[in-house]
């Protein structure tokens, strides 16, 4: 049965989609079966895997709006393990949408529970925002993934999310926990990125992973090539990173 | 007469804010009077220039939501020509609470028409998304400035924003222009940085900023000491570059 994971953070850019991505990748490298689940009106995730979203195909909007089951819209990628439910800009629409239902923060979960025997792993992407669709993957997930970029700004909406997180504990999903926090971009050489690095370990301990993503211009390439980083290039340091953190996600489980 | 400017991308970490922080700080540098407009719920226009937002005092949410006058919630910052509207977290809710509302679009417009004989720009700092408070800073603004990050995914959302800005002429602000477009977080040593300048050159033409921003270390820094750059650093490349737009941006004037 999958771990279903949304990786959320509401500040902009700080890796949501290059982690979804590249932790999926290598999570299927490691054979792991893994669904991407791209549930960002911009659809980044759904590009940078080179999937475009064809006009015609079903997206994550048809799923949640009922039009067809997700098992329905999800599309294979470069690698065998891989899978992806490819977004879709209507998704914008849904914020919308989904408000006059009853149930509109679970719209998501009920579409995904039918593929967790498929999968060891769902990621859900998130945008950047604290609205509806964050608040349906935060309710289906089992667990979130919190992606700081290693400077100050990205601490600030910290707070906020944690708090975001309490409210959906106590209504919608009791067991959601925080399985962990990446850092990413992080330039280790300057004042800044240590400075951050500390903070983040004093307000979250155990909970960030040692494995950290280094500022790599590679990840910021393959996504033009439609490829992951490890597809891209493996012997960047960008790929080593996102295995290492592989590792150390899969080393969780046994916990 | 104030000229109200909207600086916009829905792309998430693009630079939107350290632009409206820096360039802002450069105009009053160069004598205008300026005030910031901070419209995002994450705040970080507020917290970046030290305002830090107390309890009690007025946001811009109080004054779309009509308690208080826009005027009344100005407070000054460390630049005796710069000024700021505070944001709130509660922003996040007006998303909803304005939804209702007869002309939600026009709510920003109303309540900055007042302040215009004050000022020589309003610069408006918007959040990475395209929902109601974005589209409250294109129909109160006169123009709007797209920060695009030097990198592959910053292209993609950029056609969107074109067709909403498209949208908005339509009906709610026909006058509404491209003022300029700014190259952000530029690394001009490696290829992709080179290739986004290229197509964002081909693809606006004369609207592209002969200066561009470089990656920084000491724009990420300075946010966390609650001042612009050119407080923090005035000879780092930051502050000399967002200077030199400033110069480009008032150059645009007499055209
Ligand atoms: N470690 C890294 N080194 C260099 N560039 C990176 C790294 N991680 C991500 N990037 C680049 O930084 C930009 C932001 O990353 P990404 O789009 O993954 O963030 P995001 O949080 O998903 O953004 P959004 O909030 O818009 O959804 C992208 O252009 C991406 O290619
Ligand atoms: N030229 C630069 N060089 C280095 N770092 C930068 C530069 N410009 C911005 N930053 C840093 O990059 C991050 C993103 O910038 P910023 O917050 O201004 O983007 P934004 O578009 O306003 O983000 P959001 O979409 O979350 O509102 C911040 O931590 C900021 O300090
Ligand atoms: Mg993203
Ligand atoms: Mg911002």
């Amino acid at each position: 049965m999958a771990r279903i994971i949304a990786v959320a953070n509401q500040k902009g850019g700080v890796g949501k989609t290059t982690t979804v991505i590249n932790l999926g990748a290598s999570l299927a490298a490691a054979e792991k079966r893994v669904l991407l689940v791209d549930f960002d009106p911009q659809t980044n995730c759904t590009s940078g895997l080179g999937a475009r979203g064809e006009p015609g195909r079903p997206s994550a909007y048809d799923v949640v709006t009922g039009k067809v089951g997700a098992a329905e819209a999800v599309v294979g990628t470069e690698l065998a393990l891989l899978q992806l439910l490819p977004g879709s800009i209507s998704l914008a629409g849904a914020e919308v949408e989904l408000v006059a239902l009853d149930r509109r923060e679970f719209v998501l979960k009920a579409a995904l529970e039918p593929l967790r025997p498929d999968y060891d792993y769902i990621l859900v992407d998130c945008p950047p925002s604290l609205g509806l669709l964050t608040l349906n993957a935060l309710v289906a997930a089992d667990e979130v993934l919190i992606p700081i970029q290693g400077e100050y700004f990205a601490m600030e909406g910290v707070s906020e999310l944690l708090r975001t997180l309490e409210r959906v504990r106590e209504g919608l999903n009791p067991d959601l926990a925080v399985r962990g926090v990446l850092l990413t971009m992080v330039d280790e050489r300057t004042n800044l990125g240590r400075q951050v690095s500390t903070e983040v370990q004093r307000f979250f301990g155990r909970k960030v992973y040692r494995s950290v993503i280094p500022r790599n211009v590679r990840l910021a390439e393959a996504p033009s090539f439609g490829k992951p980083i490890l597809l891209y290039d493996i012997a960047s340091r960008g790929a080593q990173s996102y295995l290492q953190v592989a590792q150390e996600f899969l080393a969780h489980e046994q916990r």
